[in-house]
């Protein structure tokens, strides 16, 4: 069991540095264990290169970056073992337009083996959906699923 | 395994039965601030189990039944949620191609639960849903406001995330 | 000076109604003491009631609706002693499109009274500068502010 | 009273000496993830005698120094914000139309501030804001993802913001 653990963290060290380096186009994340020596019991944390920059001290990294960077953990922990389901609620909130763009990339490309269902304000974010849901509160404070559109990729512009 | 349709009735701002039909890849869910997005989101906590009133921003779990509006219309009497998973893969541990389950709460009442029409226990749903990775504090699920959490937990914390994904 | 606090919360609380009022377009707003009969001691809370729902738990509303009420709050502290310099970072990050139009409404309404620095990266409220800030990083890690500019209003396009 | 002119030297992303000037009305600044903008804003809670450096998001206050980047460029030995007022309203309760505060900090040393380039205590400056709304921890400085704190805040924490009103 120990030796599994060790395992998984060395796999998911391997994903998290390939999902960084995919989402921030350069830079180094490792996945560490604090007590190498103590696998069952030790803490584990995360250390990340921004590019351009120096190892970062995590707290002090921007909103955006650390929406990436959560988002790049988590898909390397998917890489490792994908849940069928990934629910995200307002994730892109923080982010930048050209960060929006490259995490929904990311997003395509396990979307053939993961359910998302992604709840979101901005208008980039939107163009990435393969079926598009509108909330609306037709009669007070009654929610109404509006429509669901099946988005053919080219009529993407019809319907938004 | 695949979410297929969840179904909302008395539930937060869902007064009428509501039925959201999920397809595969990429659903996204637009609509204006207070609309109701976030509370989809909380019916599936909810119904996998979230014992945390909290966790769906309510004081007690009588805040998750429909409260009314100011138009006269009534509030609920009970809340209830449903989802269906597609289950050929069998992820569930259980030999059918479809999963229901179901949790139906009242007023100062005890949570109901359900596993394809028959009665169940709390702990049969949380132990079915276990090895899925989808539980109702999965790292899979982030609620809004929290993506950084994962980055602000402590090494003991992450821990726990990696036992998982193990 | 309990005297002073009482008629402080009295004057808020007229305020925050109006406030909330143009920043919702309806429903009602208070402030209350919860001892009134202590005013030295007493703690303060606020109600809201949003259009069309009944008096809100706060902690159920969502993320834009806390970002709207608390703006409004802010809005009747400032009509009750209005703060030189006002400094908000990204707080229209969770707001739609039609709440960002009414928040920068009634940050233009204060602006002349106060001056505002604000955080964005949201192209409709970049349209409420007066000034407008860039800033990047040309030199990997370092930033750089990259221009001024002092938007002549009917002028917004050419400069967006 | 308005603030006319922010200058950094050292702090955080800010190796170099940088001068914004602002105007009346609504400045907006806009840029990149990691740019640099909420930086600013450390800046000027920093300069206004911030002591929690965990609201600075920092670990040690060794962290508002500039750490150098990976193409060589030299970590700072120092950082230093200056910011200058407009005070023709005599709202800060000193007789001069401009009034000009300073910190600097250098590593393993206390932060020196300075008013109007005379060395002045850290009292000092939080007493000639104290009554003018500006402060490190005023509500009227929003850091980003905090816009909520001040409805969960509790009804203690209330209180004490509608005293600083009274
Ligand atoms: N039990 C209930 N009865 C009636 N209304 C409720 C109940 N619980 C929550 N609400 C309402 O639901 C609304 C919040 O919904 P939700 O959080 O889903 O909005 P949202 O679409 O996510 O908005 P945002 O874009 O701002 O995040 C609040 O106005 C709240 O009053
Ligand atoms: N002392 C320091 N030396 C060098 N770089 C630093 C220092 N302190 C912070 N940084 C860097 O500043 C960056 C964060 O800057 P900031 O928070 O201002 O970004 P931002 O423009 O607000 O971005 P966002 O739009 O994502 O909020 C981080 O990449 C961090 O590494
Ligand atoms: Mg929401
Ligand atoms: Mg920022």
């Amino acid at each position: 069991i120990a030796e599994k653990f060790s395992r998984t963290i060395e796999n998911i060290n391997r994903h998290f540095d390939k999902t960084f380096k995919a989402m921030f186009e350069g830079g180094e994340a490792t996945v560490i264990m604090l007590s190498p020596e103590d696998p069952l019991e030790t803490g584990v944390d995360i250390q990340v290169k921004l590019p351009g920059k120096n190892i970062e001290v995590l707290s002090l990294t921007s909103g955006g970056e650390k929406a990436l960077i959560a988002a790049s953990l988590i898909f390397a922990i998917f890489l490792q073992n994908p849940s069928p389901v990934c629910i995200l609620d307002e994730v892109d909130a923080s982010m930048d337009a050209a960060n929006i763009e490259k995490f929904f990339k990311m997003i395509k490309k396990f979307s053939s083996e993961i359910q998302f269902i992604v709840i979101t304000h901005n208008k980039k974010s939107m163009e990435f959906a393969d079926t598009l849901y509108g909330v609306t509160m037709e009669q007070k404070g009654v929610s109404k699923i509006l429509s669901v559109h099946f988005k053919n990729k080219k009529n993407n512009d019809d319907i938004l | 395994m695949k979410l297929r349709k969840i179904t909302l009735k008395g539930f937060k701002t869902f007064p009428r039965k509501t039925e959201i039909e999920y397809k595969e890849g990429i659903n996204i869910i637009i609509g204006p601030n207070g609309s109701g997005k976030s509370n989809i989101v909380d019916a599936v906590k909810w119904a996998l189990g979230e014992k945390s009133i909290k966790s769906l921003r309510g004081g007690n779990m009588d805040d998750v039944i429909f409260k009314g509006n100011d138009q006269g219309m009534l509030p609920s009497n009970f809340a209830s949620v449903s989802m269906i998973f597609d289950n050929q893969d069998r992820k569930l541990r259980l030999d059918v191609d479809e999963v229901e389950i179901e949790r139906a709460f009242s007023k100062d009442k005890a949570s109901k639960f359900m596993i394809n029409k028959k009665r169940a226990k709390l702990k049969e749903i949380v132990s079915l849903f276990a090895d899925t990775g989808i539980t109702s504090n999965s790292y899979a699920i982030i609620e809004q406001g929290k993506i950084n959490n994962l980055l602000l937990s402590s090494s003991q914390e992450k821990r726990v995330i990696f036992e998982e994904a193990a």
